[in-house]
């Protein structure tokens, strides 16, 4: 794979029409599969790139497979990999790149079926994290637009948002795991409650 | 018990428990307090003789826009990251309100769609700011995600204007964001992605977040501006989900964080998952 295809669409993409929504639906439609098209391919270089930058010893350093994959519906709670059960020795890890040329500091929000999970920085520190139970709009729009852009009924939504705090320095990356609690309810996570006012 | 507070770090915002709307907004390092409200609302355009509303012309049928909800239910979720506000204001218009802990301003996540057009009415959807602020006819609205440029409502710098059009005639494109000051205070909104925004009265911001039209304008794309997603047999109209970000700052205070904070919208972390042994990983 290489970036060309995202490169070639998004010069086409330039034209007036594409840049304003002024274009006829199915020209509309040609440019969204152009943009996807390179969007996907390019994924795949960054995935196999970041492979080779994290510098794994259990991973592959080479240019046909990856051990990573981006969620580009993550808004609407379609994440295939955060949503796998976490099974003993194999724990999500989460690579941040930040492509901004200072330090970050931000919040990043990802889908699990589990409260009972800890998130731990690269150097083995605990994270504080913070579990919010999905919503009904969501999770409806999750199985609605899965289906219609990939063309497949999604798993049963995920119960919860797990949410924390994430540091990156300029221009590079950092790597953050999670994994299941060792015994059930020892998550130093705080599982939000939902509080309607009378 | 009038009002429902969120914001676990220094930026407050207050709820009516009444009408669920946004009250004020309140930061406790800079103390910068400004009261404001939020609300969404639609204008409608049917087919007219002279120009319809389409892809490339706004013409709203030249009533005022409909409110879509003046109270609202709230459901309310907090934690030591982030506080959230959940509102309904109809079917199809809902937003989680978030502020977190080390931010200084407050996210809004609209999920707007399917716009609903069997009453043959188009809509297009826009959020609305409202502040107690005097500003004199003037906004400002970013170029091309640079500069912020100023304009003047109902004025043009090189020409005599005859206001024809009072509401179209004062959008203007916003690709980075928009603000508006009384000479105190800063109100700033950042948007993800490219919108148009006005200051229709003063104090007031708005920006359009969807649209979905029944006719062609006549500029030559020769179709309604009426988006559809299809699964299987079914089809309904197009439902979009954004973020839009409010910061209050003092005079001249704000330019930090619409720069900072624009670009950090604009270039997002990039996430990658795994799976992996985490004993295995060499940290780097």
């Amino acid at each position: 794979f290489n970036t060309f295809s995202l490169g070639d669409a998004l010069g086409v993409t330039q034209h007036h029409d594409a840049v304003t929504g002024t274009a006829k639906q199915h020209t509309t439609n040609d440019y969204a599969k152009r943009l996807t098209i390179g969007a996907t391919e390019s994924e795949a270089v960054v995935n196999s790139a970041l492979s080779c930058l994290v510098n794994s010893t259990t991973g592959p350093c080479s240019t046909t497979s990856s051990l990573f994959n981006q969620c580009r519906l993550l808004n609407i709670s379609y994440c295939p990999p955060t949503e796998k059960d976490i099974t003993e020795g194999k724990n999500l890890v989460i690579v941040a790149y930040n492509p901004l040329g200072w330090n970050r500091t931000d919040i990043i929000k990802i889908p699990v079926n589990d409260a009972n999970l800890i998130v731990q920085d690269s150097a083995g520190n605990l994270v504080e994290a913070q579990f919010i139970e999905l919503d009904n709009i969501t999770s409806n729009l999750r199985k609605f637009y899965v289906e219609a852009y990939l063309g497949i009924s999604p798993k049963q939504a995920p119960k919860y948002w797990l949410i924390f705090r994430v540091s990156v320095p300029p221009l590079g990356w950092n790597t953050y795991f999670v994994s299941k609690a060792s015994q059930k309810g020892s998550s130093t996570g705080y599982v939000s409650k939902m509080e309607i006012p009378l | 018990n009038e009002t429902v507070e969120i914001g676990p770090g220094n930026l407050k915002a207050s709820f009516s428990s009444n009408s669920g709307q946004l009250k004020r907004l309140y930061n406790s390092k800079t103390g910068v307090d400004i009261p404001v409200q939020q609300s969404y609302l639609w204008y409608g355009s049917t087919q007219k003789s002279d120009q319809n509303s389409g892809a490339y012309i706004f013409r709203p049928d030249g009533s005022p826009p409909v409110i879509v909800a003046r109270s609202v239910p709230i459901k309310v979720i907090r934690g030591p990251l982030v506080d959230e506000i959940h509102q309904q204001f109809n079917s199809w218009i809902s937003q989680v309100i978030r502020i977190y802990k080390d931010k200084e301003h407050v996210e809004f996540e609209f999920t707007i769609g399917p716009i609903p057009t069997e009453d043959s009415v188009g809509k297009e959807v826009i959020t609305r700011m409202t502040a107690n602020m005097a500003t004199d006819k003037v906004f400002y609205t970013d170029s091309n995600g640079r500069d912020f440029l100023k304009r003047v409502r109902d004025y043009r710098a090189d020409w005599d204007l005859q206001v024809t059009q009072p509401v179209a005639g004062n959008y203007y494109p916003v690709n980075l964001g928009m603000y508006i000051t009384d000479n105190k205070s800063e109100l700033s909104i950042l948007v993800d992605r490219a919108t148009g925004g006005a200051s229709i009265n003063d104090g007031e911001i708005e920006l359009m977040l969807h649209r979905r039209l029944l006719y062609d304008d006549a500029r030559g794309v020769g179709e309604a501006l009426d988006e559809t997603v299809c699964v299987g047999t079914a089809s309904e109209g197009l439902t979009v989900r954004g973020n839009y970000y409010l910061g209050i700052h003092k005079n001249d205070d704000g330019s930090r964080w619409r720069r900072t904070t624009g670009q950090e919208i604009y270039s997002p972390l990039v996430l990658a998952f795994g799976h992996e042994n985490q004993e295995e990983w060499r940290a780097s």
